[in-house]
C-alpha cells in the first residue's frame, strides 16, 4: 500500500505584504490547512487522490485570500474570468475549463467534463451554460469580486506596463 | 491560482489547477492553469504536477508535461525532475513555482519567486509556509 500525500499551492507570488491587510497571511495559512484537512480526510479514508485534488482546491477557490474562485484577480474591464483544470494519472483522462464568469466551482466543471465528456476542454459562457445544463452552481460575477482587489486592479492599471503580473500570487 | 496534487493509497496521482488570471488581464488572455501539460498534468507512470506563475512561459516549456517526462524519459527523481524545469523556466525568462507528488507517495516543490502559499500533509506529518524563508 502506498503512503498517501497531498500537496497545495494558492500561488506564487513577489511581494511581501502585497495585500494591505496585516491578518492576510494569518488567514492564507488557516486556509491552506483547511485544504489540506479536506484533502487528507479522503486519502487518509483510502479516498482517490481525483477526490482529494478536487475537494483541497474547492476549498481554496471558495477562501477569498487566493486568486480563485472567490476572490480571483480582476479583468481590466473589473470581472473575474475562471480557468481550472483537473487530470486522473490513472488513464489520463481530464478536464479544463477557461474564462468562466458564473460556475461557482470552476474545478467541478472541470472534473464533470473529465468524467462525463463530451470535450476536455470548454471556454468561455458557452462554459458556464453547459455548467448550468449539468445543474452545476451558477451565480452572478459580484459573488467573486472583492473590494481588495479592486484596490490591486485600480494599482496595477495605474501602473500600466510596469505592472508585475504575479504581484497578488 | 491555486493548485493541489495527492497519491493515494493505491498508488494513482492526480492534480488539480485553478485560477482568475492577471490582474488587470485583457483581450481574452488565458495561462497555463487550464492547459493541461503546462500548468496541470497527472500521469501514473510519473508524477501528477500543478504550476503557479508567469503562465506564459510554463505554456511554452509545457512545464508540468515537461516535468512528468524528466522523469518517465530521464529517469530523474521528482525533485530533479522539478528543479529541472524551473530552471528551464528561469533560462527563457519566466518564475513561478512547481507542486508534485509520485506514485511512489514521492512529494516535491520549488519556487523561483519570493514567496509561495504552500502545504504538505501525509499521515506523519503536516507543514504550511508562505515566504522562501519560511
Amino acid at each position: 500500500m502506498t503512503k498517501w500525500r497531498i500537496v497545495i499551492h494558492g500561488g506564487a507570488g513577489s511581494e511581501r505584504i502585497a495585500h494591505h491587510d496585516p491578518t492576510h497571511e494569518a488567514r492564507a495559512l488557516a486556509g491552506l490547512n483547511a485544504a489540506l484537512d479536506a484533502g487528507a480526510a479522503i486519502l487518509a479514508d483510502g479516498g482517490s487522490a481525483v477526490d482529494a485534488v478536487e475537494a483541497a482546491a474547492r476549498v481554496l477557490e471558495e477562501d477569498p485570500c487566493f486568486n480563485a474562485g472567490r476572490g480571483s484577480v480582476l479583468t481590466e474591464d473589473g470581472v473575474v474570468e475562471l480557468d481550472a483544470a483537473i487530470m486522473d494519472g490513472r488513464d489520463r483522462r481530464a478536464g479544463a475549463v477557461a474564462g468562466l464568469r458564473t460556475t461557482r466551482a470552476p474545478v467541478t466543471l472541470a472534473r464533470r467534463l473529465m468524467e462525463q465528456g463530451p470535450h476536455v476542454f470548454l471556454a468561455g459562457v458557452a462554459a458556464d451554460r453547459f455548467a448550468a445544463k449539468a445543474g452545476i452552481e451558477q451565480v452572478g460575477n459580484d459573488f467573486f469580486v472583492l473590494p481588495e482587489r479592486r484596490r490591486q486592479l485600480e494599482e496595477a492599471l495605474a501602473a500600466g506596463n510596469d505592472a508585475d503580473p504575479i504581484k497578488y500570487g | 491560482t491555486i493548485g493541489a496534487v495527492a497519491v493515494d493509497t493505491h498508488g494513482h496521482v492526480a492534480a488539480a489547477t485553478s485560477t482568475g488570471g492577471i490582474t488587470a488581464k485583457r483581450w481574452g488572455r488565458i495561462g497555463d492553469s487550464p492547459l493541461i501539460g503546462a500548468g496541470t498534468y497527472a500521469d501514473d507512470r510519473a508524477a501528477a504536477v500543478s504550476a503557479t506563475g508567469s503562465g506564459e512561459y510554463f505554456i511554452r516549456a509545457v512545464a508540468a508535461h515537461e516535468l512528468a517526462a524528466r522523469m518517465r524519459l530521464g529517469g530523474e527523481t521528482l525533485q530533479q525532475a522539478l528543479d529541472g524545469v524551473l530552471a528551464d523556466l528561469e533560462g527563457i525568462g519566466g518564475k513561478g513555482g512547481l507542486i508534485a507528488v509520485a506514485p511512489d507517495g514521492e512529494a516535491a516543490w520549488g519556487f523561483t519567486t519570493p514567496a509561495m502559499y504552500r502545504g504538505m500533509a501525509s499521515a506523519d506529518d503536516r507543514c504550511v509556509a508562505i515566504y522562501a524563508e519560511d
